[in-house]
């Protein structure tokens, strides 16, 4: 059946150029490197796809540099709200989570929905009973937590009080 | 956002996505990331879809299904199909943004209409790359 395939992306039109140092731009491509790694160590061990996917995502979650999991964006509430989903192709099976905080990894709170429901989506509440009824791990809001997302939120409040903020996608797309 | 898409070596696909949203959102805004067919789709007989950018045109869109579909109704490749959904579609949208994707034969396209994407990909006995921009 040929090879295995893996392609991961780390979000999109986060940082202006301007803004990425050499070193920045030194932890961004170690951190795809690490996530690779770890899909790769998943389908090279014979694995599924659906495996890989979620140990890539959840490496992608545990790093700060990106907007998902451990240095999620903030909500204009000061909260932060977590939203993840997968998708096997061999059966359209699939599971999704929105509007959650606390599992360390969102994206196995999906795939709990995937694995012990009969439901696609979950959320809030119902979504984090199934988390907890799974044995997923909890973390607090000091884990989750990063200072370049707490000032960029407020940044983004300020120039909404001051009537500056603009549609630039960066600050769109968080 | 953060996905990840994979074919393995028995031929089957699967996506996934995660993020945190948009800074200073609305508590409650949900957007495409875990919405199955619009931020995230798998289809052994098509491709794997994992997207980020603005949410709510992707949503619109429907636009992860919407490779999915082109290819599956039109027999177009998933390079010329997801170009299209991005380039053409999703901008037509004033949405930007872009996505990840494999097919059932572990071909990968990236395409996307903005700066600032982080990807990286790996296909067995072709090495690994990471690129920023």
């Amino acid at each position: 059946m040929g090879g295995f395939s893996l392609a991961v992306h780390g979000g999109a039109g986060v940082l202006h150029r301007d803004q990425m140092t050499p070193e920045r731009e030194a932890d961004y491509h170690a951190a795809l490197d690490r996530v690779l790694s770890t899909g790769e160590a998943v389908l090279d061990a014979d694995g599924s796809a659906l495996d890989a996917v979620t140990q890539a995502v959840c490496a992608l979650e545990n790093e700060p540099l990106f907007n998902a999991g451990r240095g999620a964006v903030f909500t204009r509430n000061e909260q932060q709200e977590m939203d993840a989903a997968l998708m096997d192709g061999r059966n359209r099976q699939a599971g999704a989570v929105a509007g959650i905080f606390g599992p360390k990894n969102p994206v196995l709170a999906a795939r709990s929905v995937l694995e012990h429901t009969d439901h696609v989506l979950m959320i809030g509440e119902g979504a984090l009973a199934v988390a907890r009824a799974a044995g997923l791990d909890f973390e607090d809001k000091d884990y989750f937590f990063t200072q370049e997302r707490w000032d960029a939120l407020q940044e983004t409040l300020k120039m909404e009080a001051e009537g500056t903020l603009d549609d630039d996608p960066s600050r769109r797309h968080g | 956002t953060v996905g990840a898409v994979a074919r393995d070596r028995n031929g089957h696909l699967a996506a996934a996505t995660s993020t945190g949203g948009m800074t200073a959102k609305r508590s409650g805004r949900v957007g495409d990331s875990p919405v199955i067919g619009a931020g995230t789709y798998a289809d052994d007989a098509t491709c794997a879809v994992s997207a980020t950018g603005d949410g709510e045109a992707f949503l619109r869109l429907c636009a992860a299904h919407e490779i999915d579909a082109r290819m599956r109704l039109t027999g177009v490749s998933l390079e010329l199909a997801a170009e299209d959904v991005i380039m053409t579609e999703l901008t037509a949208l004033n949405g930007t943004g872009g996505i990840i994707a494999v097919d059932r034969n572990g071909a990968i396209t990236t395409p996307f209409n903005c700066e600032g994407m982080y990807r990286g990909w790996s296909v067995e006995g072709d090495g690994r790359k990471t690129a920023i921009y």
